[in-house]
């Protein structure tokens, strides 16, 4: 599995559609201050299901649309799309990803650890969330063939929000809910506030926790 | 779920700690140690209220991690008495150590070199190469040393005011005051 | 001391808010505000309970005191929304406008200009010349190019390993990997 | 008035006596990470008068005694000077410290307004202070005739701590109390927790503040 792709239109200061591959081991993203780097790893971590607004350094959920500037209106909605490569998986990956798929209802205990955390700047508005009883668009049998559970080599994951406050999460341009987002990512270390992502100012973050919440963080990877 | 989390702890300690591990990489010496933290207990005192004490007693399901750093030729430290450089590459070395348990296909770092010295960001440079078989980086930074050890650079500017687009750069492009000259809007 | 208190915040509103003012040498344009919180007052809720509320309120010797940054060509933000050189810059005009109004005979600054770009640290070594009249400044640094704004360098290496020793450095001796060479011992 | 010397010797890992000479406007310190530049800082907090080893990233206040190396011995205790030219003034300036010198009451109330916060790792051990009835070491008719009450060209402000926990002031080699410290130094801008001095990774601190905590930070310029 790799991450081949993000897309940003309406996203903070990204107006314009912005598109970034990233098909080298190490990519760098340089510029000068205040350009929108750091916007770059909120786009991210949105997309990955993170539901604080003050965590993206913002008031309200709707501060991340692009709120306008000199020359330009403010746009209407915000989306971010997350490519994956999701091969079928070969040999000895596919033996491991099986083995650890059916860790079974342990490994989904630690995913739903997360408690939603209403009061921090949730987004309001018509949660348009596809009815719970709506068939979740993963594939239960591509568990352990291929890296997310989906039959499908190009995995595309979506998340947009609208002025009115209207929230929508896609995965493969079907509507799904962000449980099903984090179910497609259980057991990859992949996740908003996963340790693959170090924002800016946070890195000894984890060395200044507490001895708990350093152990919340050992059991993710466990 | 107690030999899961027995086994991880264990790795993670032996990538930190031991004596290959990213530590002694990072400085070039020294010792770390990530320990179970005594459990916290409530004890009555005579005069009938409660305390909270830390015991000596660990539990493999129930206690906290504590690290312990101690880079060459120094005293072992408390984290808050590492300098500032010190903690982030402690910290980075914690970090890679958890990726190493558990890879995910990409990692972000935005600005993490910047408390380091010029030594320290090619420590940092070379350690996140030996990553590359089990993932990609995406680096922000404004370090030229950094930028010259990735593969390809974005630049991120606001060539219209309050609105970013995406170049594509070299890196002999990044002029010296970090603006961005001669890019390719692709 | 209301009056004291009065002249002491216009005199820093002017500084840093003014159209000459710090923030807008160190932004280059946009514009900045400083102004008195207001109050907050308990109210009763009809079913008795009380809330805290921010009124329109406000009371020299009370209140609290809000900044607003607008960089140049964008959207009045509320200071947690700006980049982290953002901050660094608004930050430090906010400093200065104070110093000016009441200096002190030194200023300690260790790595301010972490977060910063090249251009922003050229901004930020030549505002700290403007200062110069009324006060020294002891600056600590990673940047080849603040090392260079400084009249006079020194080195704090340790040769023997956990002991601090001070050396006399010249900018062309900062070697490529910060450490240092050639010093003098004095 | 102006700094012209710092002499560190035990403090933290200056194990031998150092000086710092700044007769220049800018001075820059520079050098590896982890070699003490941020000792500096801390050295010049602890002699003003800092009370908090927390705040000089300690647990206890004997954490800035040199606590030995791979080859020296800890030392017996951590000294720590600042010396600062004191000439007398000339025509406007004096006028003005004049001015501000009698501020009077009102002056002193801002100078107190830190409590003593107890719990902070004080210094334990005897705080052999010179008793209340001793005479303050400063010399109140050389307020408004030079910037520090002290008839002297040149002022020199030291403190110790040794092992035993023993903890002592000198201003010009004449024992003082924290409290005469504070005096001298009544009306400069001049303190441990003074905006003249940012620490590492504090630049923001003052943004980050409440909109409170600003109002004190410019109370103590008014
Ligand atoms: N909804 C929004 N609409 C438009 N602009 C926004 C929005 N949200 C944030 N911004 C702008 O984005 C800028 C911050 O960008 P960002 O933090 O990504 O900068 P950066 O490139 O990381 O800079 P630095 O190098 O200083 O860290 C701010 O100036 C802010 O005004
Ligand atoms: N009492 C003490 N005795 C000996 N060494 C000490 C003492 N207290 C702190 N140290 C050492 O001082 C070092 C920290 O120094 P300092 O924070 O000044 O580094 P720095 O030069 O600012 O580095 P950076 O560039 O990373 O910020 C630590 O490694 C610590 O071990
Ligand atoms: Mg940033
Ligand atoms: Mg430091």
């Amino acid at each position: 599995m790799r991450l081949s792709k993000l897309t940003l239109c309406g996203f903070k200061s990204f107006a314009d559609e912005t598109v970034f591959t990233f098909d080298d081991a190490v990519t760098g993203i340089v510029g000068p201050n205040g350009c929108g780097k750091s916007n770059v790893v909120d786009a991210i971590k949105w997309v990955l299901g993170e539901r604080s607004s003050k965590s993206l350094r913002g008031k309200e959920m709707s501060d991340v649309i692009f709120a306008g500037s000199a020359g330009r209106a403010p746009a209407g909605f915000a989306s971010v799309t997350l490519t994956f490569e999701n091969p079928e998986l070969k040999g000895e990956a596919a033996h491991r990803r099986a083995m650890s798929a059916h860790g079974g209802p342990d490994r989904a205990r630690v995913g739903e650890s997360a408690p939603v955390a209403e009061g921090s700047g949730q987004e309001r508005g018509t949660q348009a969330e596809p009815g719970d009883d709506d068939a979740s668009p993963l594939d239960a049998d591509a568990r352990g063939r291929r890296a997310l559970p989906i039959e499908a080599d190009t995995v595309e994951v979506e998340r947009r929000l609208f002025r009115d406050g209207t929230s929508q999460y896609l995965i493969n341009q079907r509507r799904a809910r962000l449980r099903d987002i984090r179910d497609l990512f259980l057991d990859t270390g992949i996740g908003a506030d996963a340790y693959s992502i170090i924002e800016q100012g946070k890195v000894d973050a984890m060395l200044l926790a507490s001895a708990q919440e350093r152990r919340t963080i050992f059991e993710e990877a466990a | 779920s107690r030999t899961l989390f027995e086994d991880t702890f264990t790795r993670i300690q032996e990538e930190f700690a031991g004596p290959n591990g990213m530590f002694r990489k990072l400085f070039g010496g020294g010792r770390a140690e990530l320990r179970l933290a005594g459990l916290v207990k409530e004890v009555q005192r005579p005069d009938g209220t409660t305390e909270k004490v830390e015991t000596e007693e660990t539990d493999v399901l129930e206690s906290g991690i504590e690290v312990l750093a101690k880079p060459p030729g120094k005293e072992p430290r408390a984290i808050s008495q590492l300098s500032g450089g010190e903690k982030t590459m402690t910290a980075v070395a914690l970090l890679l150590s958890i990726f190493r348990s558990r890879p995910s296909c990409f990692c972000v770092l935005d600005e993490v070199d910047a408390a380091l010295d010029e030594a320290n960001v090619e420590r940092y440079t070379r350690v996140i190469r030996q990553f590359t078989d089990l993932s990609h980086f995406i680096v922000i930074t404004h370090n030229k040393r950094t930028m010259s050890a990735a593969d390809r650079l974005y630049g991120v500017t606001m060539q219209e005011r309050g609105v970013s687009t995406r170049v594509s750069v070299k890196f002999e492009h990044v002029g010296e005051g970090g603006a961005i000259r001669g890019s390719t809007h692709e």
